[in-house]
């Protein structure tokens, strides 16, 4: 059940988007957030081999798989989390990166996450003025359970606050701000840690950015709560 | 040559661009800095920034060490020059007929030119942003390479008020960067900007067909009993001519170390 070949042929000098048919895995075993439960992460192996040449390419994930879903409580205006249909207590901690000359080492991360784990925490906060975190602090907070709430490059440094005033229209060029985005979520988008995307600190960024980080990271109506699904969407599921 | 990514995080030297009175294609031709390293080159911090490297050469005193950081120069007053730096290493590499070469930066702050063996490449701005540079066709034929890259400080690094305060004069937050550097309420004023190769750099060896950012997905129904993993994935044939794949995925679960349940 979790081993599938496909055949496929790719014309020449050209890039083709392709989606393996879904892996059914029944009661597998589910990642908790730190003091929920156990973190488990099953590895995920994709090879390609070529027609008489061999294995041409090969790429591994740890994937835990956890349902996060989050909503804004109409009475409190906080933000409720829950993992695998479980209300979460939050306890967070606030983060801008592990070292001010980016010496960044995968120990450095292992002991910073972990010592978060030991203070009993569930979550970390990286905010807008620091980083787009590493792999290898993603790693650790899917190891150690916590999960991440992290926000893309906008403060009171261009959102027309401060003094001197601020440029209110954020960064000067927004193409750049969104192939940065968009390249971001691709290098982060598999971990079982990554609970949240924000726009920035404590505020939205300019509408032309907004408006293309939310619809880009749209959920895709597949995988809203699945009681909303149709039939006929369940069977393409 | 293995199919796979290896790491260059060894043997790396740095110097001040304006020491240098080298070209690119120069440095990665006939005129690569010796190593051990002799002035202006000394031993650098990749993955890091240039004031890591100064630290690492004791140039600088360690920012964070009491008021310190007071007595390294501010890229407002020093201009963006003293922290443009040219970045030096070799490595060999030597793929078969059939093999194709990414040379990858998973991040650099802010902008940078890459010369490979005399051959130059643009690696435009932006901080979170990687960078891959097909080198196939440049790496040296007798498989030892020379890479130098000059790497530029943020296009906007700003000017910190005598009084201090919220993210300097902001414009740090006209480029897409960390914002943290100008200083905060919590933070002395990086002086650098975190110039600098920051994250890792690797060579990668492919077949024809690479894998590009998978994407996996996971839905669940009937209270997490049944559960169904998707996933995506871009693949990009390199060849001239048309590639008939195999392509597998596998997910495996550990349950003692090396032993692992399909």
């Amino acid at each position: 059940e979790h081993l599938q070949s496909q055949e496929l042929k790719i014309p020449p000098k050209s890039r083709v988007q392709y989606t393996f048919p879904p892996l059914f895995f029944y009661k597998p075993e589910l990642w908790w957030p730190n003091g929920m439960g156990k973190q488990f992460l099953y590895n995920v192996e994709i090879t390609v081999d070529v027609k008489g040449i061999g294995l041409s390419d090969s790429w591994g994930h740890k994937f835990g798989f956890r349902k996060i879903e989050s909503t804004i409580d109409t009475a409190t205006g906080g933000r409720l989390f829950k993992v695998n249909g479980q209300p979460v207590f939050i306890r967070g901690g606030n983060w801008i990166l592990s070292d001010g000359l980016l010496r960044l080492s995968e120990k450095r991360y292992k002991t910073d996450i972990r010592f978060h784990a030991d203070m009993n925490f569930n979550m970390i906060r990286c905010w807008g003025g620091g980083l787009a975190e590493r792999p290898e602090f993603y790693h650790y907070c899917d190891v150690y359970g916590l999960l991440v709430w992290q926000e893309f490059w906008i403060t009171g440094d261009c959102d027309g606050r401060g003094a001197p005033i601020s440029n209110p229209n954020g960064p000067l060029d927004h193409d750049l701000f969104l192939l940065c985005a968009r390249d971001t979520v691709k290098l982060l988008r598999n971990h079982a840690s990554l609970a949240l995307w924000v726009g920035g600190n404590e505020q939205t960024p300019p509408d032309d950015i907004n408006t293309a980080l939310k619809d880009d990271l749209r959920l895709h109506s597949l995988f809203q709560c699945c009681n909303e699904l149709s039939t006929s969407e369940k069977d393409i599921l | 040559a293995p199919i796979g990514k290896t790491k260059l995080d060894a043997g790396w030297l740095a110097a001040r661009s304006t020491d240098v009175q080298l070209t690119g294609v120069q440095l990665t031709t006939t005129h690569p800095p010796s190593s051990p390293p002799s002035p202006p080159w000394m031993e650098a911090a990749v993955p890091g920034t240039v004031l890591g490297t100064l630290l690492k050469n004791k140039l600088v005193p360690d920012p964070f060490y009491g008021l310190k950081n007071e007595t390294i120069i501010d890229i407002a007053d020093s201009g963006r020059e003293y922290y443009t730096f040219w970045f030096f290493t070799t490595f060999s590499c030597s793929p078969s007929g059939n093999q194709h070469v990414d040379l990858q930066f998973r991040a650099i702050n802010y902008s940078a030119e890459v010369y490979l063996n005399g051959h130059k490449k643009v690696l435009p701005e932006g901080m979170f942003r990687r960078h891959f540079v097909d080198i196939t066709d440049i790496l040296s034929p007798d498989g030892k390479n020379l890479l130098a890259v000059i790497v530029h400080p943020p296009d906007h690094p700003g000017r910190i008020p005598p009084e201090g305060g919220q993210g300097g004069d902001h414009e740090i937050g006209k480029d897409v960067a960390a914002q943290y550097v100008e200083g905060w309420d919590w933070m002395a004023p990086i002086r650098d900007r975190n110039t600098g190769i920051w994250d890792e750099v690797s060579v990668s060896i492919t077949g024809p067909v690479k894998i590009i950012d998978p994407h996996l997905v996971s839905s669940f129904f009937d209270n997490f009993k049944r559960v169904y993993l998707h996933s995506t994935a871009e693949l990009e044939n390199k060849s001239s001519w048309l590639a008939n794949c195999s392509l597998t995925i596998q997910v495996t679960a550990e349950l003692e170390e090396n032993i692992c349940l399909i």
